[in-house]
């Protein structure tokens, strides 16, 4: 089944005048990704809007697309700090994000990283409510060699975050995983519980953590933004991780992040095993998009 | 709460007497923003919008014609999002009277559809629900791959009360059938599969669920899809209903504030009923489903 873009390549291919259902067919492309109808406007809006002269018939409208997309991801949010050597140890790195996104998982395949530069890991489990949530990344734990820090169920997750920081700094392990349960940002003490974690990290370790990593899924659609404005306020993100990209979602709504809320994506998730994790490119993002 | 899309579609109408083709066009304009918004896909949208517009011109026609006899009682913009409204029920609607067929001497429940969406945990709240019921549920943990997963499922049965089938190195199609020979042996009368989340495009993992569906005939298969899911749900939803001739689909998550529109995509594409709503994390927060409150969360 022919992608969106391709259909719409036949098309212009067929019209090559820029023309209001032309752009119709641009709007319609940039919606189904997921970008948002208000940033989708705008991006059309500056197109339509550039001189004359710049030309290139549809080829230069999808060059300058493209160029603006790269844009609203790009300049925004300061880089992250490196993820390794940093300086303080145990580097710390809190998850968050509503349920289901894929937190557990990420962490496995950060961990699997880590060990892969022979860094140690520990991982702080820190979700004391769900079903086998601590079951799960204990198999994580093994397979990659990391070291499991963990509660009594229903235990207090900032307890359990306190003690892991505190074990990985007297192992002088290199870095700390923390693991969150799934939260929906509606509700307020579960915002509360998320910050006290936070606040935990930063007594165990001054300047803890180093990086705190919302979670989203590419299925979602505009609800996304909510999410980042949320536990942004909350917590202050340092950067997003994007998961699930080897389906057939593009997670435009990162997009919509960067240019709303001045968040960088750092990761992306693209599989279910330990080593479906790639750095975030945002000319190959924008390519795939585009695709 | 009128989202500004509607307040902009009413403002469009103020003024004016009567709906006409040209200032409906404007009230439409406003409406998709506000079902963009709310992620109901592109195309979905489209179609829904020129049904609401032939409806409203249509409905002018006929106000017009009897304009001696009736008199409007609302203002066109009230009347316009009227329609909306309506037409979103319609759409989403109707409510069935028996969301799960039942058949003896035991009924069967496949979960399937992407990874993270809710399956497991619907899966116990379906068993919950259906004990409350006076029925004699069980579950069938037949995602092998995830970890912990059979752990998961294990837990919450004991948390419901209700038995939990497992099969350590038995194939997932081997695993549900053996399943339905316990399910007859312990006298259960309803059998639950949880799957294992799985791409739409992942063919070996959708031929399993397919493999699954032959061996085992289900009489009822829940596509489980997540409130907030943006514009590829249709994608992901007509395959699954190609691949597996869903019966009904499971909105979860309800409980954030996604304004949920990939349920009217979902339903407009596949044309499969919605059965419940997943309202929270605990195992009692399940509803049947209603379209009222859905209709309205949709259009802001
Ligand atoms: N295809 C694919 N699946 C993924 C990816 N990341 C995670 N998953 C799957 O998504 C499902 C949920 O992952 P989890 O790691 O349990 O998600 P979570 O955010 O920790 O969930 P909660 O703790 O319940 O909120 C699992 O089936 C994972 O295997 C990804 O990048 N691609
Ligand atoms: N707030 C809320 N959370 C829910 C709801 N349904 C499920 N969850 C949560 O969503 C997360 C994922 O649920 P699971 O049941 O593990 O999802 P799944 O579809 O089985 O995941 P995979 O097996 O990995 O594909 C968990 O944190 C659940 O508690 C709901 O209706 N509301
Ligand atoms: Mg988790
Ligand atoms: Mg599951």
């Amino acid at each position: 089944r022919a992608s969106l873009w391709g259909r719409l390549k036949e098309l212009i291919e067929r019209k090559p005048t820029i023309d209001a259902a032309l752009y119709g067919q641009l709007e319609e492309a940039l919606l189904s990704a997921d970008l948002g109808v208000s940033l989708v406007g705008r991006l059309l809006k500056d197109i339509r809007a550039r001189p004359a002269t710049s030309g290139g018939g549809i080829d230069g409208v999808r060059t300058a697309l493209k160029a603006k997309v790269l844009e609203a991801l790009n300049a925004t949010g300061a880089d992250d700090a490196p993820l390794f050597d940093s300086g303080a140890t145990p580097t710390v790195i809190l998850f968050v994000g509503v349920n289901g996104v894929g937190k557990t998982t990420t962490i496995g395949k950060i961990a699997a990283l880590c060990r892969a530069r022979q860094k140690s890991v520990v991982l702080a489990a820190g979700d004391t409510f769900r079903a086998a949530a601590v079951e799960q990344l204990a198999v994580w734990a093994e397979r990659t060699g990391s070291a499991l820090i963990r509660g009594e169920t229903g235990a207090d997750p900032a307890s359990v975050i306190f003690n892991a920081v505190n074990h990985a700094k007297e192992a002088h392990a290199d870095i700390v995983l923390a693991d969150t349960a799934g939260r929906l940002h509606t509700k307020s003490d579960l915002m509360d519980e998320i910050k006290k974690v936070k606040r935990a990290a930063g007594k165990a370790r001054s300047g803890a953590p180093d990086h705190t990593w919302l979670v989203v899924d590419a299925t979602t659609g505009q609800n996304a933004l909510q999410q980042a404005r949320e536990f942004h306020q909350a917590l202050g993100l340092s950067g997003v991780i994007l998961t699930k990209l080897d389906g057939t979602a593009k997670g435009g709504v990162v997009v919509a992040i960067a240019d709303a809320v001045k968040l960088k994506v750092r990761f992306v998730g693209v599989g279910e095993k330990p080593d479906d994790l790639r750095p975030f490119v945002a000319t190959s993002f924008v390519d795939a998009l585009f695709a | 709460i009128l989202s500004k899309g509607f307040n902009n579609a009413k403002a469009a109408l103020t003024g004016h007497a009567v709906l006409t083709p040209q200032n409906i066009d404007d009230a439409v304009r406003e409406i998709r923003v506000s079902l963009l918004e709310a992620d109901v896909e592109v195309g979905v949208s489209r179609v829904f919008l020129d049904r609401v517009k032939e409806r409203a011109i249509g409905e002018v026609v006929t106000l017009e014609t009897k304009s001696g006899a009736k008199k409007l009682t609302t203002t066109p913009g009230e009347h316009f999002v009227l329609i909306c409204h309506n037409e979103i029920e319609k759409l989403l609607g109707p409510v069935e009277e028996a969301p799960i067929v039942f058949r003896r001497p035991y009924t069967i429940i496949m979960m399937v559809g992407l990874q993270g969406t809710g399956k497991t945990t619907t899966a116990a709240k379906l068993a919950s629900y259906l004990k409350a019921d006076g029925r004699r549920p069980m579950l069938v943990a037949a995602d092998i791959y995830r970890p912990a997963a059979v752990e998961q499922l294990q837990q919450l049965g004991l948390r419901v009360g209700v038995p939990v089938y497992a099969a350590p190195g038995l194939a997932p199609e081997q695993l549900c059938q053996d399943a339905l020979r316990e399910a007859k042996k312990k006298k259960r009368d309803v059998v639950i599969f949880d799957t294992a989340g799985r791409l739409a495009i992942d063919d070996v993992l959708m031929t399993e669920l397919e493999e699954i569906k032959r061996r085992t005939r289900p009489d009822n298969t829940f596509l489980v899809c997540d409130a907030m899911a943006g514009q590829d749900t249709v994608r992901t939803a007509s395959e699954f209903n190609r691949r597996l001739d869903i019966t009904g689909f499971i909105l979860t998550k309800i409980d954030g504030d996604a304004r949920g529109g990939a349920a009217l995509s979902i339903k407009e594409v596949t044309g499969k009923p919605i059965k419940f709503l997943g309202v929270g994390e605990g195992l009692d927060r399940l509803e049947p489903f209603r379209p009222e409150g859905l209709a309205s969360r949709i259009l802001g």
